[in-house]
């Protein structure tokens, strides 16, 4: 544990607590992509399913736990509870076009051909895109409430975070995991052009608007 | 680690 891949997953966990709060206070998820929350609650179950094969450490379990708790709060205060605020009719990135093809390729390229490490994998290459429906709705509506920014920078934070952990690994542990690193390389460049935006706007108080 | 059931990574 370094100090990149700890500051990583507070980062991750602020992304999430950030985005419950946020429909929790305000009663109202108008302007989250349930898709890309359903997709994420996709991604925990999938990737720690090794919960129950292995344990690691009591911090492992309980960030684990946490995460996959909390994803499955957001989809149910979204979908269940304050199902009259979603927008359902921005949220229309189609679901099938990436987890289609990445099921696909999570059976072609993986470490190793067995049913957990396929399903481990499934949730690498997924959570690289979850993303996309939220990036996909913000840009048909045209903007974001600053709320929601500060979840998108903590999530894209989290992954640029475990970039650096992972260029510490590799000199300090000889630890490589090409699948990861890739995946995780694309999850941050899809958060390039949003980065842009808040540090240009957001930051100098500004709402995220974009050009019609 | 590498292509092994049960990650530290999260």
């Amino acid at each position: 544990m370094n100090i990149f891949r700890l500051t990583g997953d507070l980062s991750h966990l602020a992304a999430i607590i950030i985005l419950l709060l946020k429909i929790w206070k305000t009663r109202s998820c108008a302007g989250i992509s349930g898709k890309s929350q359903l997709l994420f609650a996709l991604v925990f179950t999938t990737r720690y399913l090794d919960l129950f094969t292995s344990f690691i450490s009591l911090y492992n379990t309980s960030m684990k736990l946490i995460y996959v708790a909390c994803s499955y709060a957001t989809v149910y205060l979204i979908y269940m509870k304050f199902k009259a605020t979603y927008d359902g009719n921005h949220d229309t990135f189609r679901v099938e076009f990436l987890v289609v093809p990445v099921g696909g390729l999570s059976f072609l390229v993986n470490h190793d051909f067995s049913p957990l490490e396929i399903l481990w994998t499934f949730s690498i290459y997924l959570e690289s895109v979850a993303i996309l429906p939220q990036l996909f709705m913000i840009s048909k509506t045209g903007e974001a409430e600053t709320i929601t920014t500060h979840y998108l920078f903590f999530l894209g934070l989290y992954r640029a975070l475990y970039l650096i952990n992972w260029i510490w690994r590799y000199y300090f542990e000889g630890f490589f995991d090409l699948i990861a690193v890739v995946a995780g390389v694309v999850q941050t460049i899809l958060y390039c052009d949003f980065f842009y935006l808040y540090v240009t706007k957001v930051l100098k108080g500004k709402k995220l608007s974009l050009p019609a | 680690g590498q292509g092994v059931e049960g990650k530290d990574e999260l």
